[in-house]
């Protein structure tokens, strides 16, 4: 928040009176804040998992977005949403994100927690794994959109090219000596040369992970050839634990508010 | 604390433009004025305002427009004969945006609704 008080020319207003904080007043807006954000002490996220992460990156476009759009109004915010569409590509790059937005009261970027990719599974066919944690959404809170979002990069030169097909499952069930049930969300078709951001919807699937979290097993990715040949993600120029920190592959949810809380008056 | 306040406090520290509907500084009295049009007292070291319907309060977090209402009722439950009654309110509220990281590298994104007073007017 701001310590200066500003008159109607944004200048600073010389009667106000500025003084530091002392400690304890300090920590007792710190607990005060925290206590708004519902949080039980400060996050102390891993170090690992940096600000310049790609899901970091795509929350502060959404977060400036919104700051403009309380500036500016609505106006502002349409400019702005097509300057980034210009500029920045498909990172935030529709206007149903902006509805998605608009719509949400709460936005919330998961990263994978597969660590290691097993591309390559026992009956030689490539695949590549996400798990995301939906546990710990607060009560009340309905998902309105869901995306899982992967960065495609121009493809591997022996399959340069060809067209590929890229389908995403939801793992049903997993078995100790064979393949898992899977069941297909969504199959696209890219040229191996396409390169930037993808999106595919996973409501539904967000929606039973948060309302039974004991079916979240993850997501599956598969691609083939045009022929029918499976191939690596990474053959398809698909980022993962290898490629650039702006590019890995996360998920992101809008959520809405579906109980009313009321807050004691203090 | 009313003992220390600054004997201005009923001024305006800063110049007010264009106000066509309210009176001027030399005009207020405690039996002259108009709803929405009168001085908003704010406490020691804090600009004292004038609300010309939709005012615009130099606001942050402690200084908005409720703020001064609450000020005003207190003076004027303790000095009635001098200090009309608050007629201002917040009109319009805005909500105000929070992004952190949680423990597990989440980022989080969160919208408080009204929490920003823009802009107040009568009651």
């Amino acid at each position: 928040g701001s310590n200066y008080l500003f008159d109607g020319n944004n200048e600073v207003h010389p009667s106000f009176i500025h003084r530091r904080l002392r400690t304890h007043e300090k920590r007792e807006m710190q607990k005060e804040i925290l206590s708004i954000l519902g949080l039980p002490h400060r996050p102390r996220p891993h170090l690992s998992r940096g600000k310049y992460n790609s899901a970091p990156l795509f929350m502060l476009d959404l977060y400036n977005t919104i700051s403009s759009e309380e500036k500016n109004e609505v106006e502002g915010m349409l400019e702005q949403y097509q300057s980034l569409y210009t500029t920045q590509g498909p990172r935030l790059a529709k206007h149903q994100e902006n509805a998605f937005l608009n719509d949400a009261d709460m936005v919330m970027s998961f990263v994978n927690l597969v660590e290691y990719d097993r591309d390559l599974s026992p009956h030689r066919m490539h695949h590549k794994e996400f798990k995301f944690n939906l546990s710990q959404i607060p009560e009340g809170e309905a998902v309105t959109a869901s995306e899982l979002r992967l960065y495609k990069e121009c493809a591997n030169q022996v399959v340069i090219n060809e067209t590929l097909l890229l389908s995403v499952y939801q793992v049903v069930q997993e078995h100790p000596n064979r393949e898992a049930d899977l069941f297909l969300l969504e199959s696209r078709r890219l040229w191996a040369a396409e390169e930037g951001w993808l999106e595919f919807d996973i409501l539904a699937t967000s929606n039973l992970w948060v309302m039974s979290p004991h079916y979240n097993l993850g997501l599956q990715i598969r691609v083939e050839t045009s022929s029918g040949r499976s191939i690596s993600s990474k053959e398809a120029g698909l980022v993962g634990r290898d490629g650039g920190l702006e590019k890995q592959p996360f998920m992101v949810a809008f959520f809405k508010v579906s109980e009313v809380h009321i807050r004691t008056a203090r | 604390s009313t003992n220390k306040r600054n004997k201005n406090r009923n001024r305006p520290t800063q110049p007010q433009e264009g106000g066509s509907r309210g009176p001027k500084p030399a005009e207020h009295t405690a039996d002259h004025y108009d709803a929405c049009c009168d001085w908003i007292i704010a406490p020691e070291g804090y600009a004292a305002n004038y609300c010309g319907g939709e005012c615009v309060f130099p606001l942050n977090a402690h200084m908005n427009a409720t703020n001064h209402a609450i000020v005003q009722t207190l003076v004027h439950l303790m000095n009635p004969e001098n200090v009309p009654k608050p007629c201002c309110a917040a009109t319009k509220l805005h909500a105000i945006s929070v992004l952190y990281f949680d423990d597990n590298s989440k980022v989080i994104l969160k919208k408080y609704k009204n929490m920003v007073v823009r802009a107040c007017g009568c009651h």
